[in-house]
């Protein structure tokens, strides 16, 4: 799954996923991509969030919503992340997946479960060129 | 001080984020749609880490189908499609829901349809990758598979199955080891 932020010079924030899913799911399985507030959330008055992982998990708990919601309740993005994905670890310890956060400011916050590392990758004024960045988990 | 415009995806996937960087600064025009889509579309033509587009993740019936959403944090309107099958650009498709209805969310063969009607061609997005995996599958008694509470023992067994009289303990469900991982994810 590929889960992107976008914000504009004009502060126009979009999100969204695009995915094939589970390998071997049973025929008919959607997973948390395309569902708002799982997959991806926006709000330009905040910022946004794009989740990836296991889908069937992540969907229970809306964790793109919850990030922005944080976000707009006046945690930084990699505060939000963290509050976003510990409401499910918290749950299911075994759950593998990650999350990327932006504030409406292009601050930036990722944090992951299930993995060593999560990889993401950043294009800004500051990153003309596209740079892969990771948060250990 | 803002750092804006920025573009950020989840995984490594930098030619993705370079496509929507590009996109974005290609005028001073608003585009962080066009960013988006378009940058999506470049993972999409990669297949990047076959989890995303075509010929990647077959289901139990060895076939691939595609998942996409675009939400647009100005309007809080989205687009969305679930399950789309035989139609290769779901995150475009995805826009169309966004820009060419008052619906959400668009799934299986009707979501197909909808792009149809807008010109998306019907493709197989099945390819000799996603077919060896789904043989692979087979060959290994369908593990792993995403059943439980059916006989025969899904754990060991393929399909057809029937409901099971025996329930598992469903307490132990949230520390099963998980399935997912970097190859395979949503």
């Amino acid at each position: 799954t590929i889960g992107m932020i976008v914000i504009s010079q004009s502060g126009h924030i979009v999100a969204g996923t695009s995915t094939n899913g589970a390998t071997y799911k049973i025929p008919g399985r959607v997973g948390d991509s395309p569902i708002p507030g799982a997959g991806a959330y926006a709000d330009s008055n905040y910022g946004a969030a794009a989740a990836t992982g296991d889908g069937d998990i992540m969907m229970r708990f809306l964790p793109s919503f919850l990030a922005v919601e944080q976000l707009r309740l006046g945690a930084s993005p990699e505060k939000a992340a963290k509050i976003s994905l510990s409401r499910i670890i918290d749950k299911y310890p075994t759950f593998f997946g990650g999350i990327i956060v932006a504030d409406k400011k292009g601050n930036i916050g990722a944090y992951c479960n299930g993995m060593e590392q999560f990889p993401f990758s950043v294009a800004s004024a500051d990153y003309p060129n596209s740079v892969i960045k990771y948060v250990n988990c | 001080s803002a750092n804006i415009p920025l573009v950020v995806n989840t995984w490594n996937f930098i030619n993705a984020t370079q496509k929507a960087w590009e996109i974005l600064n290609i005028s001073e025009n608003d585009n962080a749609l066009d960013a988006l889509t378009l940058g999506c579309k470049v993972c999409q033509d990669e297949q990047c880490d076959n989890t995303v587009g075509y010929g990647g993740s077959p289901d139990e019936n060895g076939e691939t189908t595609l998942d996409a959403l675009i939400f647009d944090g100005d309007t809080m309107d989205m687009g969305a499609v679930g399950g789309l099958r035989s139609v290769k650009n779901a995150i475009a498709v995805a826009r169309y829901v966004l820009e060419h209805s008052e619906h959400s969310f668009l799934v299986g063969n009707l979501a197909s349809a909808f792009a149809e009607k807008f010109g998306f061609p019907n493709e197989s997005l099945q390819t000799n990758f996603s077919l060896n995996l789904w043989e692979e599958w087979k060959a290994n008694n369908c593990q792993p598979n995403f059943w439980k509470n059916v006989f025969p023992d899904p754990k060991n067994h393929c399909g057809p199955y029937t409901e099971s009289n025996i329930l598992a303990d469903n307490t132990l469900t949230n520390t099963v080891p998980t399935k997912f991982n970097s190859r395979n994810h949503d």
